[in-house]
């Protein structure tokens, strides 16, 4: 211990056990409360501690923004963790700012998982592009652009099944859909964003690290962040993978989307 | 000092150390880190290497295995000590479920996305097998599609759906329980909406599901991927609905699922089933030793 003063040693160990409590991690804990002990000693250590998290958090910042032209966005991540949901409070919210937006069912694995979209397409007042179950999800991708083209939608949002991160042949499944969609409309997908669940402990970076080599990540959406957890996995994902947060899901109706803030997380947090 | 050392130089000639304060400590160091990087919450680490070092410090162990040239060290009794403690903590096996009700029932529970409609499935089909009548009931009225989900899992494993239309949870759940007594089912499982424990509204509501069809079986459905959130979550669903077991799901990954010891030492409710696909048929009967090893590390 750098500090070695025993009302140092007590404080530091209090905030040891935020940040553990916090999801933040072994290693990344250590990271931080090393550049805390080196503060000086009437330093407020909270106060350190929070410049250090929105120090790792704000470089990488990027907001989610469209662009011009057919916006593709590519939405992928592990079962359960919030893509569909998500997919249909962003078709709103990009509706909701004049874009005109398609949905691609890329999802023709799961049960009802074509149905459930559909029900967002109608709650969001989008269009939705649906074949049949068990089709080819490339063939979604490849339909859906197609569509977009021919009927004038700029921004078109693909969902994709869940899958585990470990599972190699349906990471490769995700490397296919990239290279279609690229191929229909060159430069596509524009953004390739990873749905991580709020309340994951250390297996997001196993998350991160495997769905960024099978399509190049350009965002994570972190959702469920309304309930207890505080989803500091986020803090070693962008330290390492230098991948920005764009999006925070904090409830299950279609207006329960915002930007992710790097300050009111920190706070949030600590 | 002195005479410590003359101890411990003599146990060295015989083959032996004790474990002690200084070769501990850096095991302990190492097996604490690891429990953490498994998702272990944060105070049942503590309380389990306290447990495990109160047990073994004072141990004389031998440093070779008997008839082999394997050397151990004090750190290699330290490990195996904590998996011996984990296997026993994790235990005793009770993956029974409460059949014998006219209809028995099964209250699934958990937060969102956890798996519970998937696992209501594969328990369905997993009891269909072994010769029991299963009724499904799709009590998620808020999930768009969700009553779908479980009607094309329900065919697909040839497990009868029970839902209406307009219906409240509470009201689905009764009725359905009366539809298994008029035809002949003998298992009711009620899948319900994944829920947050602060959402007071709806904990209230599974609390009066609970209360209205007094289920013997209530499973908490849990993501084996869950960070230090894992106690606080299964402690408040215990407090309300007094859970019988939990399921850790999505085991097929490399989440290392230390919630199970977490839930399992908080709750003391035991790990019932482990989820290990997306498949009707990825379910298999808890057994702790793979777990211990996997949440290790
Ligand atoms: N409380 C809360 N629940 C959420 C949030 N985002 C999604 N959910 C819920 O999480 C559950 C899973 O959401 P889905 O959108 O189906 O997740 P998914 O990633 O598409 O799941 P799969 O397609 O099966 O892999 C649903 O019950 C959603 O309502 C959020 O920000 N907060
Ligand atoms: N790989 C894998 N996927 C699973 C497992 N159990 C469930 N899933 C998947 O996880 C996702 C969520 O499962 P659901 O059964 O919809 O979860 P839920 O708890 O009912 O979700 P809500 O009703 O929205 O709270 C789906 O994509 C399932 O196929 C499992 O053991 N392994
Ligand atoms: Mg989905
Ligand atoms: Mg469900």
């Amino acid at each position: 211990r750098l500090l070695g003063r025993p009302l140092d040693e007590a404080a530091t160990e209090d905030l040891e056990e935020v940040l553990l409590r916090a999801d933040v991690g072994v290693q990344t804990t250590e990271r931080l409360l090393d550049k805390v002990r080196r503060a000086g000693a009437d330093a407020d250590l909270r106060a350190v501690l929070r410049d250090e998290m929105t120090a790792i958090l704000e470089p990488v910042h990027v907001p989610f923004r469209p662009g011009e032209g057919i916006w593709v966005v590519l939405v992928v991540g592990v079962n359960g963790s919030g893509k569909t949901t998500t997919i249909g409070k962003l078709a709103a919210r990009l509706k909701g700012e004049g874009r005109k937006v398609l949905l691609a069912a890329g999802d023709t694995f799961r049960a009802a998982a074509e149905q459930q979209l559909s029900t967002w397409a109608d709650r969001a007042g989008v269009d939705i592009l649906v074949l049949d179950e068990g089709a080819d999800p490339g063939a979604v991708a490849y339909k859906a652009l197609e569509r977009a083209q021919a009927e004038g939608h700029d921004v078109v949002l693909v969902d994709t099944a869940g899958r585990l991160q470990t599972r190699k042949p349906l990471m490769e499944e995700l490397g296919k859909i990239r290279r279609v969609l690229d191929k229909v409309h060159p430069g596509a997908p524009h953004e390739t964003l990873l749905v991580l669940d709020g309340t994951m402990g250390q297996n997001g970076m196993s998350q991160a690290t495997l769905f960024h080599e099978a399509t190049p990540l350009t965002g994570v959406v972190v959702t469920k962040l309304d309930g207890t957890a505080k989803g500091g996995m986020i803090l070693a994902i962008s330290n390492e993978l230098k991948l920005p947060v764009k999006l925070v899901g904090l409830g299950e109706k279609v207006g329960d989307l915002r930007d992710f803030d790097p300050k009111a997380f920190v706070d949030a947090l600590l | 000092v002195l005479s410590r050392g003359f101890k411990n130089a003599t146990l060295a000639l015989q083959g032996k150390a004790r474990l002690s304060e200084e070769s501990l400590s850096p095991a302990l160091r190492e097996v604490r880190t690891s429990l953490l990087q498994a998702d272990v919450e944060l105070g049942v680490v503590k309380a389990f290497l306290a447990q495990v070092k109160e047990k073994s410090l004072g141990e004389i162990v031998p440093l070779k295995v008997a008839g082999q040239s394997i050397k151990l060290s004090p750190q290699d009794w330290f490990v195996k000590a904590c998996y011996d403690e984990l296997c026993e903590l994790m235990g005793p096996v009770d993956t029974s479920l409460d059949l014998d009700g006219r209809p028995a029932v099964i209250l699934m529970v958990g937060l969102q996305g956890s798996g519970k409609t998937t696992t209501s499935g594969k328990i369905a089909k997993m009891l269909a097998g072994e010769g029991k009548k299963p009724l499904l009931v799709a009590a998620d009225i808020y999930r768009p599609a969700a009553v779908d989900q479980l009607q094309t899992l329900g065919r697909k494993i040839g497990v009868p759906v029970f839902h209406q239309p307009d219906t409240n949870p509470v009201e689905l759940a009764r009725l359905a329980v009366i539809q298994a007594r008029n035809t002949g089912r003998d298992v009711v499982i009620v899948d319900t909406a994944g829920r947050l424990t602060v959402d007071e509204a709806m904990m209230q509501e599974v609390a009066d599901i609970k209360a209205t069809v007094q289920p013997k079986n209530v499973l908490f459905v849990v993501d084996a991927m869950i960070g230090q959130d894992a106690v606080r979550t299964a402690k408040a669903f215990d407090d309300r609905l007094d859970f019988t077991g939990f399921v850790l799901t999505k085991l097929d990954g490399d989440a290392r699922g230390g919630a199970a010891l977490s839930i399992k030492s908080v709750t003391g409710k035991p790990v019932k089933f482990l989820g290990q696909g997306e498949g009707m048929d990825g379910i298999e009967a808890f057994r702790p030793e793979g777990l211990a090893q996997r949440i290790l590390g």
